[in-house]
């Protein structure tokens, strides 16, 4: 169940809807600073619903909407090799804003979503996303925390 | 419960020590504070990079931590993989050869697992199977740019 | 006091703007919440690196972060040396060509005051005017090797 | 009043005595991770008393003594280039442990030691020194201490 395919729109830096393909094995994502590399990670954490506004480096949920459009609505969906598509998208209106995930073309709420990834071994504090930074945390946390790792993958 | 986080923690812990050793000639292993009943307790390193004596964890330089921390996610993935890992510059301490010894690895992983790497060095860049070019369009939006290497 | 202090603040801002600009292709400013009264309020940056539109500063990237604390930390610098500057890889997070723009930096800033930088990355370690190599010796302890450039 | 010298003895990884010279310009500490570079700093921020234990990553005091020697005293001192020596000695016994410092061979409080460095534009939170990892503090921390840098400064 591995990623084959990444599409964006209006998410974050990424203005204009992008496909982004994905092969099993080692990809590399490179280029420089500020081009929008961290975002492409933040687009799986957010689709996945495995991440805060916060820890996606936003105020509020509706910040992850591209600032030079005045579109409404940032989509992200992601395609597994197994066929499973997950969709999250936001839309801003006036007053508020919507949150509409959707795991193989229905809608579902988070709980459920956590519940299936956690049932293909990935689970919110999974230690196979490492953000940038990051990487020193397991060491910086405390033991009990650190042991709760083997405990969720067991 | 017990016996399965019991069996788990075993092969990871076999695992680190003989990762952690590989990545730094050392000598490292996995230390449950209460064996007999693991839930009551934590989980600790005990690691001596090129078998240096160490007393605290925090008194590690900044590439120690950092290898450690990649040996225990590798020792993780070999018992139990992960469908992907997406990594975002965990090579930012590491010194040349340090780099070289981690995208080895990776390499190796990715025969069983998918890896997503950032990174701005150039020995990860060059291990990969393909690169994923990432730039600014004139309009500030993020452009991908495919690069497909030989997929061999 | 508040003369003092706005004086400072004038030309430490001046040296950002440049700097930034001279940095990140962008349009930088330092901005006092009261400008009127400095001591009630905070100081905050309102960055554009390339001049792209940004809510805040916690949406910076890795790299854009750095810049802006090291273009600020330089017109600090410009305004006021401080008599040594002691910095430990400040470049960790740095594309290649960043860290040659830093190093350039850092070469001029140098004829005014003394630079001693821990770095990992090649365009860094080149711009230097001596290197001091650090090994590990075999009983553990740390030998500083000295290897003096040309000091041109 | 640049740093000349430096004379490290059984202060961390600095198990045997070490005379690093320094010059004015553009100097790079380079060797390979774990070596003993950042513990050049720590040296530094210990002798100048500018820095916590904590932040020289140790728990106490007496864990900055070299771990593999029984020698019970560690001792930093630092040459400037007007001539000014400064020297922290750490000393440890049965039960407790001494802390000595010493301004041009005076010995002196925490307190004196600061307003002369202060007089000198070092200041304990002068930006002059950027520990390990602490590039991205200065964007991470209150405006208002952001706002403290200049008024130490001016
Ligand atoms: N809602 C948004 N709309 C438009 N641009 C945004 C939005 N949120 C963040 N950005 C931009 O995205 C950029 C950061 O991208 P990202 O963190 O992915 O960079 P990066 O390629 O990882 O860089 P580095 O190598 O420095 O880590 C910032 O310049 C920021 O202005
Ligand atoms: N009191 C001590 N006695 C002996 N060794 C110590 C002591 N305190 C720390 N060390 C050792 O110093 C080493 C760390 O050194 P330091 O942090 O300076 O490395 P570094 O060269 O900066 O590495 P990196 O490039 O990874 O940042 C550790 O391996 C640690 O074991
Ligand atoms: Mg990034
Ligand atoms: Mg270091």
């Amino acid at each position: 169940m591995h990623i084959t395919q990444l599409e964006i729109d209006n998410f974050k830096s990424f203005g204009r809807k992008t496909k982004i393909p994905f092969l099993p094995g080692f990809t590399i994502i490179s280029g420089p600073n500020g081009s929008g590399k961290s975002n492409i990670i933040d687009c799986i954490l957010f689709a996945l619903a495995l991440s805060s506004s916060r820890h996606l480096r936003a105020e509020r949920l509706t910040d992850l909407l591209n600032l030079n459009s005045d579109r409404n609505i940032a989509e992200v969906e992601i395609t597994f090799s197994d066929g499973t598509i997950i969709k999250r998208r936001i839309k801003r209106t006036e007053n508020t804003y919507y949150n509409y995930l959707y795991l193989n073309g229905r809608s579902c709420r988070q709980g459920e979503l956590l519940d299936f990834l956690a049932g293909h071994g990935i689970v919110p504090h999974g230690y196979n996303v490492v953000m940038q930074g990051d990487i020193n945390r397991i060491i910086e946390m405390s033991d009990t925390e650190r042991r709760k790792i083997i405990d969720e993958i067991a | 419960k017990f016996e399965a986080f019991n069996e788990a923690f075993q092969e990871i812990d076999k695992n680190f020590r003989e990762i952690f050793s590989r990545l730094t000639m050392g000598t490292g292993e996995l230390k449950l504070e209460n064996p007999e009943d693991p839930f009551t307790g934590g989980l600790s390193f005990a690691v001596q990079p090129r078998d240096k004596k160490v007393h605290h964890l925090t008194a590690l330089s900044g590439g120690e931590k950092s290898l450690t921390t990649l040996a225990f996610i590798f020792s993780i993935q070999k018992a139990i993989p992960a469908p992907f890992y997406a990594f975002d510059e965990v090579d930012m301490n590491l010194d040349g050869s340090n780099v070289v010894r981690i995208a080895e690895m990776i390499r190796e992983l990715s025969h069983t697992s998918q890896f997503i790497n950032i990174s701005l060095r150039k020995p990860m860049i060059d291990a990969a199977d393909r690169i994923l070019g990432v730039t600014i369009r004139p309009d500030k939006t993020t452009l991908v740019t495919g690069v497909s290497m030989d997929d061999s």
